[in-house]
């Protein structure tokens, strides 16, 4: 007789257990069982190997598997940890705990600055902000003359260069996001607290009782 | 209005950072 709720289906490459994720994330077991279904939903839109490549990331996220975006690739290299070109399930839970309401807003300027730091040097620098400016214009209807772009870039980093040293260091970046708070909405995702009635049908496949 | 916004929160308007798309049905 079939029993559609074995653990067989759970073999999947890079899955862990959902106590042992709760235990390092802001998610309780059942969340992280809740996550397990969206995971496996995005992890097989295109190829069905329980794992997120880059063009089921960018499809999750635009409706479109050929759309290139500066950003959504930031977060998806910094959701592969393992930098093997593919998110797994531990991967997606950890990345997202970092979103989730629970999470300590140090862990999220932390990842946002790491999300802005494109050339991993430890600052965030003046080419760079420009460069993500200009993926900005690019991705959206927003036409302005390279006057203006200097103009935002230039100001920008008098106000955040504290030091004056041409580049944004951790310690700046704290300073400036404790100035602008509105810069740390899109790090907390709200939906994670209801994750597990947007996805119910864990219930059914929960092997664990939180 | 973009003129007179910071660097960073223009970025932080683009939609690959918007990662509530993924819960999308």
């Amino acid at each position: 007789m079939g029993c559609f709720c074995s653990k067989h289906s759970r073999q999947t490459p890079g899955y862990e257990e959902p106590t042992i994720l709760a235990s390092e994330t802001s998610f309780t077991v059942s969340e992280v069982e809740a996550l397990y279904e969206l995971f496996k939903k995005l992890s097989s839109s295109i190829i069905d190997d329980g794992l997120i490549h880059k063009e089921e990331f960018q499809f999750a996220l635009f409706r479109n598997s050929n759309k290139r975006n500066l950003f959504a690739d930031r977060i998806f290299d910094l959701f592969d940890v393992k930098r093997n070109g593919v998110i797994e399930f531990g991967e997606f839970v950890r990345s997202l705990s970092v979103f989730h309401p629970n999470t300590p807003q140090s862990d999220k300027i932390a990842f946002a600055f790491r999300l802005y730091d494109l050339r991993y040097t430890g600052y965030i620098e003046r080419e760079e902000l420009k460069e993500m400016v200009l993926a900005l214009l690019n991705e959206s209807d927003l036409i302005l003359s390279d006057d203006v772009v200097e103009t935002i870039v230039d100001k920008t980093f008098i106000d955040a260069d504290s030091k004056g040293d041409g580049k944004i260091d951790m310690e700046e970046w704290k300073e400036f996001v404790a100035r602008n708070p509105s810069l740390m909405k899109n790090m907390t995702l709200p939906y994670l607290k209801d994750i597990t009635l947007a996805f119910p049908s864990f219930v059914v496949n929960s092997e664990v009782e939180d | 209005k973009p003129a007179a916004m910071n660097a960073f929160e223009l970025i932080s308007t683009s939609q690959g950072l918007n990662l509530s798309s993924l819960f999308e049905k």
